[in-house]
C-alpha cells in the first residue's frame, strides 16, 4: 500500500497518477456514481473536471497516448451514460454541463497554445501538456457540451411549461383586476382548480432555483446567461401563443396583468445581474401584444401608432389580437372591421412570416466562450468522500 | 522563459457518434 507522506503543496506538479487498470474505477466513482445532490454539493465547483484533467496531464507526462485516449473516451462515454440514466434531472444535467465545459476549458488553458495562455500565471504555464495535442478531443467535448445543453433546455422546458399559462396569463395578482373581466366570458378554471394553480411567483421561484443550481455548479457566467435567455424565450413564446388562441386573454385588463408580470420578470433579471443576457429582448413580442391590448384602436393615427409599435409581432399576430380583443365593459367597443383592414393595408409591404404562433421549441445556438480558471492545480486536494484513494497526487 | 514548446503529436479522435458506436459494440461483445 502506498504510504502518504505529507508534502508541501509547492512540491506537487498538479498531476494525478493512477494505474491503467484503475481507470474503470476512476470513472465509476467520479462520474457514474457521483451524486450532484449528495457528495458533490460540497466540492469546489468543477472538481471532477480538474481531477480528470490532472489525470490526463499525468498520462501525457508519461507520453502514453493509449492511456490518454482511453481516459478521454471513458470520460466522454460515462458522462453520456449518466445523462441517459438521469437526463431528466436538472441538477444532474447542469452539473455535467458545467464540468464538461470546465474540462474543455482546462484542455485549452493548458494546451500550450498561446491564444489560450494569456491569463495564465507562470506556474500555470509550467502545467501545459507536454507531449500531445488534444485539439480533436476538444472538438468532441465541445460537441458533447452542445448535446448536454440541448438536454438541459428540454428539462427546464418540461418543468416550466405547465406553469406558464397559469402563472403568466390566468392568475391575477393586480388587486381589483379580477372585477374587470371581459363581458360575456366565463372564467375557464373553477375556483378549486385555481387553488392548486401556478402563479407568477411559482415561475419566479422556479427560475431562481434553476439559477442557484447553475451557480452552485460553477457554470460559466456566459453560459448561465444563454440558459436564462432560453428560459425567458420559452416563457414569452408560450404566453403569447396562448394569448393568440384565447379570447378571454385579449382584454385591456389582461394587457395590464401581462405588463405587470413582465416587469416582475425584468426585476428578477436585475436582481440576478442578468440584464445584459438578452433575455428581456426575447419577451418583446409579448410586451408588444400586451401594449396592443391597451392602446386606442379607432382612428388612422391609432393604426399608424400600432404599426410602428408592433415591430416584433407579425401581421398575422397583430390582426389576430385585434380580432380577439374583447371589451371589458359596455362603454368600450370591439375593434371595428374597417380598423383591422386599415392595419392590414398598412402592413401589406412587410415581408414577415405568415405564421401565427411562435416556435416555442426554438433553441438559440449555444457558444462556450473560453473561461480560464485562476485555480492552481497543485493546490487541489481530493476529498476522501469521492472514494479515489487509489490515485495519488504528483 | 518557463513556457514549454507547443505539444507536437496530434491525437486523432473519433467523433462523438463514432465513440458511441465503439462503446455499444464493446458492450454487445461483453457477456
Amino acid at each position: 500500500r502506498p504510504v502518504n507522506i505529507p508534502r508541501k503543496e509547492k512540491d506537487f506538479q498538479g498531476m494525478l497518477e493512477y494505474k491503467k487498470e484503475d481507470e474503470p474505477k476512476l470513472v465509476k466513482n467520479l462520474i457514474l456514481e457521483l451524486k450532484p445532490r449528495g457528495v458533490a454539493v460540497n466540492l469546489i465547483p468543477g472538481l471532477p473536471a480538474y481531477i480528470l484533467f490532472m489525470c490526463v496531464r499525468h498520462a501525457d507526462y508519461l507520453n502514453d497516448d493509449q492511456k490518454v485516449r482511453s481516459l478521454l473516451t471513458s470520460t466522454i462515454n460515462s458522462i453520456k451514460k449518466v445523462l441517459k440514466k438521469r437526463g431528466d434531472d436538472f441538477e444532474t444535467v447542469s452539473f455535467w454541463l458545467s464540468n464538461t465545459c470546465r474540462f474543455l476549458h482546462c484542455l485549452k488553458q493548458y494546451s500550450g497554445e498561446e491564444g489560450f495562455m494569456k491569463h495564465n500565471t507562470s506556474r500555470q504555464n509550467e502545467h501545459c501538456l507536454t507531449n500531445f495535442d488534444l485539439a480533436e478531443y476538444r472538438q468532441v467535448l465541445s460537441d458533447l457540451a452542445i448535446q448536454i445543453y440541448q438536454q438541459l433546455v428540454r428539462v427546464l422546458e418540461n418543468i416550466l411549461q405547465p406553469m406558464i399559462v397559469s402563472g403568466m396569463l390566468e392568475h391575477e395578482t393586480i388587486q381589483g383586476m379580477s372585477g374587470v373581466k371581459p363581458t360575456g366570458l366565463r372564467k375557464r378554471t373553477s375556483s378549486i382548480a385555481d387553488e392548486g394553480a401556478y402563479t407568477l411567483d411559482s415561475i419566479l421561484q422556479q427560475l431562481g432555483s434553476f439559477h442557484s443550481v447553475m451557480c452552485q455548479h460553477g457554470m460559466d457566467p456566459e453560459l448561465i446567461k444563454q440558459v436564462v435567455k432560453q428560459m425567458f424565450y420559452i416563457v414569452g413564446a408560450i404566453t403569447l401563443n396562448n394569448l393568440l388562441l384565447r379570447k378571454d386573454m385579449c382584454s385591456w385588463s389582461k394587457g395590464m396583468q401581462i405588463r405587470y408580470n413582465v416587469s416582475q420578470l425584468e426585476e428578477w433579471l436585475r436582481d440576478k445581474n442578468l440584464v445584459n443576457s438578452g433575455a428581456k429582448e426575447t419577451l418583446e413580442p409579448l410586451i408588444q401584444a400586451a401594449q396592443l391590448l391597451q392602446v386606442k384602436k379607432k382612428t388612422d393615427e391609432d393604426a399608424e401608432a400600432i404599426c410602428s409599435m408592433c415591430n416584433a409581432l407579425t401581421t398575422a399576430q397583430i390582426v389576430k389580437v385585434l380580432f380577439l380583443y374583447t371589451p371589458v365593459n359596455e362603454f368600450e367597443e370591439r375593434v371595428s372591421v374597417s380598423f383591422i383592414r386599415t392595419i392590414q393595408v398598412r402592413l401589406r409591404d412587410r415581408k414577415d412570416s405568415p405564421q401565427l404562433l411562435m416556435d416555442a421549441k426554438h433553441t438559440f445556438p449555444v457558444t462556450f466562450p473560453f473561461n480560464p480558471s485562476s485555480l492552481a492545480l497543485e493546490t487541489i486536494q481530493i476529498p476522501t468522500s469521492l472514494g479515489l484513494g487509489f490515485i495519488s497526487r504528483v | 522563459s518557463t513556457q514549454r514548446p507547443r505539444p507536437r503529436v496530434l491525437l486523432k479522435a473519433p467523433t462523438l457518434a463514432e465513440m458511441e458506436e465503439m462503446t455499444t459494440s464493446e458492450e454487445e461483445e461483453s457477456p
